[in-house]
């Protein structure tokens, strides 16, 4: 469902090319449920900003849902991408005007849909990130692991095909981090989702069925975990 | 050096009150190295910015090398704020316009003080953080942890009597995290620096020499650790 060919990212500083990522090849079938990790600056965000289509490779191919993305028009690639991703991003990008709830069905009103239809969906959402009684709050009156709870909820609540979540556990402690990685092994088998995580987090990474190793741009190691 | 009594912070939310923080007695001595862990919500960045007098309580008293934060003017507190204290925010407040290494030296220049006399040290801490080859990146084209790294050479670079940090290795891959928190405890010795650290890891808590835990505004056990 999610294929990468030859993907690479460079960025030009003056003189001299930051080598992001050099020549990944990464292909994930749909629901599988993968953790990408590595050190701090190893390529891990590139590389799942790349799969989502939220930026373009210097070189290679992304294959989404079957379609090869740099063969789409703008408009074209952003359908593709609204109708199967949620995106939990590493600094959450929430709208500072908007409340909590109103952050989590954003997804839905951008798709023409009503927020009303949705209530039920909304709650259930709310309470299993835990936020039910921070509905109301805007962005800086959550603390830093409620704001990435609201944008994991976001991510999750069109039900997407594919999730694309970047340290959806970094600023949560051990146990509200473990609640969320049930909620999101949940979504993943009711709706036979597909989910790629970044993580630093080696208890986070347990959930997944497979591990991918980034060093320096290049994926060094794969591990997977055949326990059934 | 550090001292809170009676500390209480609470907003209002329309109809309904959210105590922050209920009722917090905390001292700190010199060069006392101490962790504040619990869990998402429960007030520690709260607490962290109560310390460093960067917002006032609703209750009770701040007491900061020796002055009453509450009976100080706002230039006296950010002076003294400013000659004591170096803080490292959970998501980092990096200026977009600077680079990682004008980032890191803004205190300073802040301080009157000339860049170029500091040409070593901030060689120095670039190395520590292992930033050295993204010196010259401003914060957008650097990673997560890569701006989080960039935040605590910010918040070291004037050898501050009081390091308050927001937690500092959250974005970070255990290896890097585990050189982080070498520099921390490293600069804690050769500076008698006091540390109060706020962290989600247990691995970066075991370098505290005690460990605050909070429950819902409250403290609700501290653990010592006796080994010499
Ligand atoms: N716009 C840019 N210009 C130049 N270099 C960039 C840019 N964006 C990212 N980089 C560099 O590319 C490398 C990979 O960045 P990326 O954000 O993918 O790392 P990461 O693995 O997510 O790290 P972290 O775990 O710290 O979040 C980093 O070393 C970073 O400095
Ligand atoms: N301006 C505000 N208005 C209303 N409530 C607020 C405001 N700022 C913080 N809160 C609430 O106060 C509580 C404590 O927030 P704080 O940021 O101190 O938590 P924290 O322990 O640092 O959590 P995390 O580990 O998620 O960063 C949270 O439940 C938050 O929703
Ligand atoms: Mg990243
Ligand atoms: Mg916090």
């Amino acid at each position: 469902v999610l294929n990468a060919e030859g993907l690479r990212k460079e960025y030009r500083m003056g003189q001299h090319l930051v080598q992001a990522l050099r020549e990944i090849r990464l292909t994930i079938d749909e629901g599988e449920f993968v953790a990408i990790m590595g050190p701090s600056g190893s390529g891990k965000s590139t590389l799942l900003h790349l799969l989502g289509g939220l930026d373009q490779p210097t070189d290679g191919e992304i294959t989404l849902v079957g379609k090869q993305v740099s063969r789409l028009s703008d408009k074209q690639a952003t359908l593709v991408r609204r109708r199967n991703i949620g995106f939990v991003f590493q600094f959450f990008n929430l709208l500072p005007t908007l409340s909590a709830e109103e952050n989590i069905l954003l997804p839905l009103i951008i798709d023409g849909k009503r927020p009303k239809a949705f209530r039920a969906r909304l709650d259930e959402i709310l309470d299993r990130v835990g936020l039910q009684d921070r509905r109301t709050h805007r962005p800086d009156q959550l603390s830093g692991g409620e704001q990435q709870r609201v944008a994991l909820a976001r991510a999750l609540i069109t039900k997407p095909a594919i999730l694309l979540a970047d340290e959806p556990t970094g600023n949560l402690d051990t146990q509200t981090g473990t609640a969320i990685m049930r909620l999101l092994q949940d979504s993943a088998r009711e709706l036979r989702q597909t989910i790629v995580m970044v993580t630093h987090d080696p208890r986070a990474a347990a959930f997944a069925d497979r591990v991918v190793l980034l060093r320096d741009g290049s994926i060094v190691e794969e591990l997977v975990f055949d326990l059934e």
